[in-house]
C-alpha cells in the first residue's frame, strides 16, 4: 500500500 | 530517480516557462485558458501540502515550490496583470464538472482515507482532466498560436514520459502506483489528438488549426 509519506513523484 | 522521471519533469518545468514567457513577453494571455490554469493551480496546492509534514529530497522540494509559485503566478497574470487579453468570452469550460466527479472520486477510491492521502488522489484525479478547458478553447477558436501548441506538447509529454517512468519502476523496482497510472494514462489519452496534430502540422512550420 502506498501512502502519502511514500508519494515521492511530483 | 530514473532517466524518464527527470525527462518527464524537466518537460513540466519547461512547459510551465513556456507559458509564463509567453504572457511576459508579449504582454498577453491570449488563447490561452484560464480555468485550466486555476484547476493547475489547485492541483499543485492540494498535492503539495506533504511540504509542510514530508521531507524527500532537496530536489523534491524545490520543483514543488516552483511549480506552485509558477501556477499561482500565470492565475496573477492572466486574472490581474494582462485581464485585458484573456479570451474569456471562449473560455466557457464549466470546472465544477471537473471538480466535483474528481472530489468524489477521490473520496471514493483512494489509498488511505486521511485529509492529505483524499487531497493527494484528488489532485491525482483533477491533474489528469485539467487540461480540458484549454483544449475546449483551442476546438472553440479553431486554432492556437505555435507558442501555445509548444507549451501543450511539452505539458502533454510529461505525464507521457511519466508512463515510461512507472513501467521502468515496476520492472526495475516492483514499484507502483495504481492509481496515479490510471490517471496519467488518462491523461496521456486526452493529448494524443493534439500530439497528432503538432507533429502533423506544427513541426511542419503550420500553424496549428483545426478543420472546419
Amino acid at each position: 500500500e502506498t501512502l502519502a509519506e511514500d508519494h515521492d513523484e511530483l | 530517480m530514473n532517466i524518464f522521471r527527470l525527462l518527464g519533469d524537466l518537460s513540466h518545468l519547461l512547459a510551465i516557462i513556456i507559458l509564463l514567457l509567453k504572457i511576459w513577453k508579449t504582454r498577453s494571455c491570449a488563447g490561452i485558458s484560464g480555468k485550466s490554469q486555476i484547476l493547475f493551480s489547485i492541483v499543485y496546492t492540494a498535492r503539495y501540502l506533504d511540504l509542510l509534514t514530508t521531507f524527500i529530497s532537496a530536489y523534491n522540494t524545490v520543483m514543488k515550490l516552483v511549480f506552485i509559485v509558477a501556477s499561482y503566478a500565470t492565475v496573477y497574470l492572466m486574472y490581474v496583470r494582462f485581464k485585458a487579453t484573456y479570451d474569456h468570452n471562449h473560455d466557457t469550460f464549466r470546472i465544477e464538472f471537473l471538480l466535483v466527479p474528481c472530489l468524489v472520486l477521490a473520496f471514493l477510491i483512494n489509498h488511505e482515507f486521511t485529509v492529505m492521502e483524499i487531497l493527494w488522489t484528488f489532485s491525482i484525479y483533477l491533474e489528469s482532466v485539467a487540461i480540458l478547458p484549454q483544449l475546449f478553447l483551442v476546438s472553440k477558436t479553431g486554432e492556437a498560436e505555435s507558442i501555445t501548441s509548444h507549451y501543450l506538447f511539452a505539458l502533454g509529454s510529461y505525464r507521457a514520459l511519466y508512463l515510461l517512468n512507472w513501467v521502468y519502476r515496476y520492472v526495475v523496482e516492483s514499484h507502483y502506483e495504481l492509481i496515479a497510472i490510471v490517471a496519467g494514462v488518462v491523461q496521456t489519452v486526452l493529448y494524443c489528438d493534439f500530439f497528432y496534430l503538432y507533429i502533423t502540422k506544427v513541426l511542419k512550420g503550420k500553424k496549428l488549426q483545426l478543420p472546419a
